[in-house]
């Protein structure tokens, strides 16, 4: 299965 | 204070409609240089990212920075009281709690006023990296709306894949499965029709195809679209305006 990963996941949130 | 005017007020209106699907209430950041506004959406797969330089405004003037805390819907609700060819001016004062819009009609002698209401919206901010792409592809706005439109009848997934033979889209679903190819191209008669791809390694990556669909409406903004992949990593998919542009970073699906 896929699912869509939320951004902060890739991008450091500040 | 803020004062800045567009020539036709179609031009604010189809940034609004590009953005308002994704985004609820967010700030728009206005300095000297031009307006700004950094939003994700609610599930945090889109952040919306949009620049709109001083330029781009054929009077403009921000002596200091103002933000505008505004619901994108009630500013879409208040645009569609303006003509597409009316005159269009933003102001707020400094510290101010509103933002006024007028909408011009010069040959009918009519001036439409409305005042928005600002609020205070705490914001997230996600800092994005100056990032190499191994995949960009640039081409017509209309052709890639359409493909994915077409897609969206057979799934609600669409898998691009990015090599040096073209890009190529596909989707499978209960009905069966579907793709279209495109070869890289130059249209010498209608350059929009071109398609161009700079590759440093091919790539392929899945996304949720409604909101494509959403970012897409931002087709009417450009007639070129530039798509920009990595492997694992978000799309950037950009609209260039006249003076900046409309970006949407876009989340990939990921096995589980």
């Amino acid at each position: 299965h896929k699912h869509q990963d939320p951004l902060e996941r890739f991008y450091n949130g500040h | 204070m803020l004062e800045a005017k567009l020539d036709a007020a179609s031009q604010l209106k189809k940034i609004v409609e590009a953005i308002r699907d994704m985004l609820g209430e967010c700030n728009i950041e206005c300095n000297e240089t031009g307006l700004a506004l950094q939003s994700l959406d609610k599930s945090h797969i889109v952040l919306v990212s949009l620049l709109l330089g001083s330029d781009g405004f054929s009077e403009y003037r921000c002596d200091r920075g103002v933000t505008l805390g505004l619901n994108i819907n009630s500013l879409a609700t208040v645009l569609r009281c303006a003509n597409n060819d009316d005159i269009l001016t933003l102001r707020s004062e400094d510290r101010a709690n509103e933002l006024i819009l007028t909408f011009e009609d010069s040959k009918a002698d009519r001036i439409s006023e409305f005042n928005l209401r600002l609020m205070d919206i705490d914001q997230e901010y996600l800092a994005i990296p100056e990032t190499e792409y191994a995949a960009t592809v640039v081409m017509s706005a209309a052709v890639l709306q359409r493909t994915l439109r077409d897609l969206s009848a057979l799934s609600e997934a669409v898998t691009i894949e990015i090599d040096k033979e073209g890009i190529r889209f596909s989707a499978e679903g209960d009905l069966g499965k579907g793709s279209t190819h495109f070869k890289p191209c130059v249209d010498m008669e209608n350059a929009e029709n071109s398609i161009n791809i700079t590759l440093s390694e091919p790539v392929s990556l899945s996304f949720n195809l409604q909101y494509f669909s959403n970012i897409t409406k931002a087709s009417s903004l450009s007639s070129t679209v530039t798509l920009q992949m990595t492997a694992g990593m978000p799309a950037q998919i950009e609209y260039k305006l006249p003076s900046g542009h409309v970006r949407y970073y876009f989340a990939p699906k990921i096995e589980d």
